[in-house]
């Protein structure tokens, strides 16, 4: 563990909490795109397969509240507050992402076995989970400040990953190539979202596109 | 031999 992964997965922590907040304050699911977050329940399904494996008791911890914690958004958006949720604004084709992320884990992924394509899939899966969210955004042009918020602990985290795989590389010699690229991608796609949320949010306005 | 990275990351 150094500084960076354990910010990272803190931030990771925070924008679940952020969500949650969001979600229950205001008693409602608008604005927050449901297929990214059926995305990422498949996404902690499919990576934490090894759950019963013990690495420690903060992995272990951790991997069971994201599971929980995404499943539990599923419930809120499609039950709860299922009366808030626009379909009709989520419209971003969430099949082709699914077909995509499997060819490659078929095709580019360490060791062919099940659990191993089904991590690597996992990978893959995250690093575009988020386009529909952001395909939403655009599409309304618009956002809640809070809902910005939830979207940067998102980016962060994943941004501060890349700073701990390059500590990593220095300090222990640890190389994952396809974590890296997968990475690399996913904090990519943040990069206009985070350029506005610090023109706009930080200074004080509504979320708006130009 | 050929090993697969650790997966010690969340």
């Amino acid at each position: 563990m150094n500084f960076f992964r354990l910010t990272a997965d803190l931030m990771h922590l925070l924008s679940i909490f952020v969500l949650l907040l969001k979600i229950q304050k205001t008693r409602s699911c608008s604005g927050i795109s449901f297929k990214t977050q059926l995305l990422y329940a498949v996404v902690f399904v499919t990576r934490y397969l090894d759950l019963l494996k013990w690495i420690s008791l903060y992995n272990t911890l951790m991997k069971i509240f994201f599971i929980a914690s995404s499943i539990y958004i599923l419930y809120l958006m499609k039950i709860k507050f299922r009366a808030t949720y626009d379909p009709s604004q989520d419209t971003f084709r969430i099949e082709f992402l699914l077909g995509a992320c499997l060819l490659l884990a078929l095709v580019f992924n360490y060791t062919f076995t099940f659990i191993e394509v089904l991590w690597t899939f996992s990978i893959y899966l995250e690093a575009v989970a988020i386009l529909p969210q952001l395909f939403m955004l655009s599409r309304t042009g618009e956002a809640e400040t809070i809902t910005t918020h939830y979207l940067f602990a998102l980016g962060a985290y994943r941004g501060l990953y890349l700073l701990n795989w390059i500590w990593r590389f220095y300090t222990e010699h640890h190389i994952d190539w396809i974590v890296w690229v997968a990475g690399a991608i996913q904090t990519a796609l943040y990069s206009d979202f985070f350029y506005i949320y610090y023109k706009k949010v930080l200074h004080g306005q509504k979320f708006e596109l130009p | 031999e050929y090993k697969l990275p650790i997966k010690d990351e969340l």
